[in-house]
């Protein structure tokens, strides 16, 4: 979800 | 993803490879804190909770499940390993991290991105990382030398989260209303507290000597 992709960083 | 995020996370996992490596070659774990290692085995734990439900990408996902599974290696080769643990300062890794942890969730319960057990525990994982590599420092003050494997960890380590900074000012710049006030602060914190370590690792370099952390 577009949601779940903000934390693209690890 | 930009060249300095991906500097980032190959700093780091050069980092683990080196603290790996260390342990392997040496069997020794000598001079390396087993709690910052624990520390780092929650942060982990606790950032990539979203592992199986959130998708980015099979290099985000590979990443996550290296860096879970060798802080768990690690944490276990101290803990467990018959030649490994018996190199552990015990004496010296005397640091009460339980203080960090409590410290970090407290404030991650005020200041999160959203109120959601995910989102809470995420930033507990910025701001326990920000703080996971004190009992090392400390031990490294302690325990006069350090050697060469064991002092490269920490400086790429250190080095790592400097490169995120850098990534999040670059997106900051690049990408319309990008923020990351929350790793963005704890990050600039975590790196400060290298600082005088960087100070002393220069001049370890600088003079081709033994580094050497003033007690």
């Amino acid at each position: 979800s577009a949601e779940g992709k903000y934390h693209d960083e690890l | 993803m930009n060249v300095f995020r991906l500097a980032g996370d190959m700093t780091h996992l050069l980092s683990i490879l080196l603290l790996l490596l260390k342990i392997y070659a040496t069997k020794s774990c000598s001079g390396v804190s087993r709690k910052t290692q624990e520390l780092y085995a929650i942060v982990f734990i606790f950032r990539y909770l979203d592992l199986f439900t959130d998708f980015i990408s099979v290099y985000n996902t590979f990443m996550k499940v290296v860096f879970i599974a060798s802080s768990l290696a690690i944490v276990w080769c101290m803990r467990f390993h018959p030649v490994v643990r018996r190199s552990y300062d015990r004496e010296l890794d005397t640091f009460r991290y339980f203080f960090l942890v409590g410290a970090s969730f407290a404030l991650a319960l005020i200041w999160h991105e959203k109120f959601s057990v995910q989102e809470v525990f995420w930033a507990f994982s910025i701001y326990l990382e920000a703080v996971a590599i004190l009992p090392q420092l400390v031990l490294l003050q302690r325990s006069g030398n350090v050697d060469n494997l064991t002092g490269q960890y920490v400086f790429f380590l250190g080095a790592y989260r400097a490169f995120y900074i850098l990534n999040w000012i670059y997106r900051y710049l690049t990408e319309p209303r990008f923020t990351r006030w929350i790793a963005g602060t704890s990050g600039v914190v975590q790196t400060a507290l290298y600082a005088d370590f960087f100070y002393y690792y220069f001049i370890s370099w600088k003079n081709n000597s033994k580094l050497k952390l003033p007690a």
